[in-house]
């Protein structure tokens, strides 16, 4: 009611200062524990995320992910901050050289080259939503031979993407690399972190090196490092990981962005020695291939250990089934 | 030990850079995957019988033959073609984990029992319609049921699912609600004239349907504004308490 009278946006911001300042006092005067102004001002700062009828939620008991009136999820929320949150899929395009110099090296088995700096679009639409005591699943359709499902299961603090994909078409004669990015609001400075086949986390950066100066001539495949089991980027608040069921090339390349290759379907061979192009010929259509990726958000800096998880991916518990016919409930 | 010792070699082998990295030719690739898939699917036969010597020790009961699904393409011969069926799993690992267990599945509704003899909570549901131009797995199974499985450090758990015959019950009960209420009605006919006169009535006999369980009672009544309406009652005594 104060602010609604003001003309300029000098006096509304005058008002909003003084009204800053009474909030503050009020809240000085009833004990209400903040530390200092720094919190103050952080707490200004949180999005406010207000329920509109035209939009919904998939969540559990540790967050939600909350979708437009398309079904495109543009939220994760977390009982105590909200981030943007987008899951896109594109594909890249491989190079075609002569492989007669590094410059004219086609991608291939070995090398990925990419032809542009932007990948390929593809479109894609959230075609159902199943809600359940056990697991809520988001169904995603894409135009280029992708499904997926984004899963989030009671009691667990992930949310799983299980994707479809391939065969990939070539019938424009365009060898093809698809990828997802999970794309947020965290400022990671160009910083992120892969393990590198296992062995040790390694930090990168951004068209860096840390043991010599760097000019790329790839800026895209300069940029790709192997991710055996996590890659994961985080800010001063929050930390975002991506657990892969397999090996995977991974990326970062835009702020608060993680980038993951799932499949690729090439036409030429990159004369490194496998001597054949890596475009499944033999069922004549190409692969379809079945992944899963989690997706954790944790507190950054918190003493809090993947591996378990990891772990948990990667040795899953054996599962055997038998024919019960000759066996009543009550026998078993 | 020779059918380990077949997994052995095959893991062996994978140890190639080329196998690890995926820059064999197409190929070596199909070979491979066709000796890892041959050796797997043999050493499945060590886990079964350990399962069948650890949960039935005294063979007392006949011997489950336990088979290694494809659930990577949700497919399941075993549980897709069995009325009832038992999923025993192991965890590997050395601590707790809460594991989501997805069962391949034709439509219907399901039960699965944990060890300890209780119905537990479980979901069906669909498995994803084949996408255009995405060739598809060749299963029966259309739904997946699935539930949460708790777990010990190197623990074996056996769960029983069984396929409850089609809707039986609720079709009973719904058929119970309209002949009790034909019958109510029945009796009522000459007292008070009852027309569903909109969707929002209907839609309110079907909420009552969907509440009511056989042996329920009704209770109609006018309303202070001079309205009829009429209740489910699940409870005896809920009838003093009415304000009539």
């Amino acid at each position: 009611n104060v602010l609604k009278d003001k003309d300029s946006s000098k006096e509304y911001f005058d008002e909003i200062e003084k009204l800053r300042v009474g909030v503050e006092r009020v809240l000085e005067k009833s004990g209400y524990p903040f530390a200092n102004e720094e919190e103050l001002r952080m707490l200004s700062d949180e999005p406010r995320i207000v329920e509109r009828e035209d939009e919904s939620f998939i969540e559990n008991e540790h967050f939600k992910l909350r979708l437009d009136s398309s079904g495109q999820i543009t939220h994760l929320i977390l009982p105590d901050r909200t981030l943007n949150m987008r899951i896109q899929f594109y594909y890249w395009t491989g190079c075609i050289g002569n492989n007669t110099k590094p410059s004219e090296r086609s991608s291939g088995a070995y090398i990925f080259r990419p032809e542009t700096t932007q990948p390929k679009s593809m479109s894609f639409k959230t075609t159902a939503k199943h809600q359940g005591p056990v697991v809520q699943e988001l169904w995603i359709e894409g135009d280029k031979n992708l499904a997926a499902s984004v899963r989030i299961y009671h009691e667990k603090q992930f949310f799983e993407v299980d994707y479809v994909v391939g065969p990939i078409d070539i019938t424009d004669n365009t060898g093809k690399e698809y990828i997802v990015r999970y794309e947020s609001d965290l400022v990671n400075n160009g910083i992120f972190y892969t393990d590198s086949n296992g062995r040790q986390t390694l930090k990168r950066r951004l068209n860096e090196r840390p043991q010599w100066n760097l000019t790329l001539e790839e800026p895209i495949a300069g940029n790709y490092y192997p991710v055996t089991n996590e890659i994961f980027i985080e800010d001063k608040d929050t930390k975002m990981t991506i657990l892969t069921d397999r090996s995977q090339g991974g990326t970062s390349l835009e702020e608060g962005q993680i980038e993951l290759m799932l499949h690729r379907r090439l036409l030429h061979d990159d004369a490194f020695g496998v001597g054949e192009a890596l475009n499944e010929t033999a069922n004549g259509v190409g692969l379809v291939v079945r992944g899963k990726q989690r997706v954790l958000f944790r507190n950054a800096g918190e003493n809090y250990n993947t591996t378990k998880e990891i772990l948990a991916m990667h040795l899953e518990p054996i599962v055997l089934v038998a024919d019960a016919k000759g066996l009543t409930y009550d026998e078993w | 030990e020779f059918v380990l010792d077949e997994l052995r070699s095959a893991l062996g082998v994978m140890q190639h850079h080329d196998a690890v990295t995926g820059t064999e030719k197409e190929h070596v690739a199909h070979d491979y995957e066709r000796i890892l898939d041959s050796a797997i699917r043999d050493a499945s036969l060590i886990a079964n019988q350990a399962f069948n010597k650890i949960l039935n020790p005294n063979e007392s009961l006949p011997t489950l033959s336990y088979k290694r699904c494809r659930f990577n393409e949700s497919s399941c011969p075993v549980s897709e073609n069995s009325e009832q069926f038992v999923v025993t799993m192991y965890n590997p690992l050395g601590w707790d984990v809460k594991q989501p267990i997805r069962v391949p599945v034709t439509e219907g509704t399901y039960s699965v029992f944990a060890p300890n003899g209780d119905e537990i909570t479980s979901q069906l549901i669909k498995i994803p319609d084949p996408v255009k131009n995405i060739p598809t797995r060749k299963s029966k199974a259309t739904h997946e049921i699935v539930f949460m499985a708790y777990l010990h450090p190197l623990g074996i758990k056996s769960f029983f699912i069984r396929k409850n015959k089609k809707d039986k019950r609720e079709t009973k009960r719904t058929k119970d609600f309209y002949l009790n209420v034909n019958d109510y009605f029945k009796n009522l006919k000459d007292n008070i004239d009852i027309v569903i006169k909109s969707e929002e009535n209907l839609k309110s006999y079907n909420d009552m349907a969907n509440n009511y369980q056989s042996g329920d009672n009704f209770a109609s009544f006018n309303t202070n504004d001079g309205k009829y309406d009429e209740k489910i009652i699940k409870n005896p005594q809920e009838l003093e308490t009415i304000d009539w």
